[in-house]
């Protein structure tokens, strides 16, 4: 396997980023609710939002990263991702989570909640064409 | 005179992962 392309997160989770959302507003990365994420999925087109449920949480093989396993969306394919513990992923009605919330507080000063085993995370993908 | 500062703006959709299931063989 490859390991994962960088150690550096972009500075789009700094706290204090400004992000667009599909309708156009703009908000910061810190105010950003469930329903921006849903919404803006809506009107895009193309994309979906994904419902990935957290199953299981493990040390890399590569140092300094976290692999997560995900069961993503109705097929309840399952997914694994390494990351960087600091990463943060948007759990459903509780907003920012990482594995290491202090990590994150420290390198993007963005407020998180402990990713934790049964989280449901924000995920997207492709809308399949019918 | 003080420069404009120009300010990123990211898309929404660069803040979630995309996470395609692998597709069967």
């Amino acid at each position: 396997p490859q390991p994962p392309h960088s150690t550096t997160l972009p500075s789009h989770f700094m706290k204090g980023a400004i992000i667009q959302l599909a309708t156009g507003e703009l908000k910061r990365v810190e105010d950003l609710q469930t329903q921006d994420f849903v919404r803006s999925a809506e009107v895009s087109g193309g994309l979906k939002i994904d419902s990935s449920t957290v199953v299981d949480i493990q040390e890399s093989q590569w140092p300094g990263f976290v692999t997560l396993h995900f069961v993503v969306g109705e097929q309840q394919s399952k997914v694994c991702l390494d990351v960087p513990p600091e990463h943060p992923f948007f759990v459903y009605g509780q907003g920012w989570s990482s594995c290491s919330p202090s990590q994150t507080a420290q390198l993007f000063a963005l407020p998180c909640h402990r990713l934790q085993v049964g989280d449901v995370c924000i995920s997207i993908s492709l809308q399949s064409i019918s | 005179n003080v420069e404009p500062r120009s300010v990123a703006v990211f898309p929404w959709h660069s803040l979630v992962p995309f996470l395609a299931p692998s597709q069967p063989d």
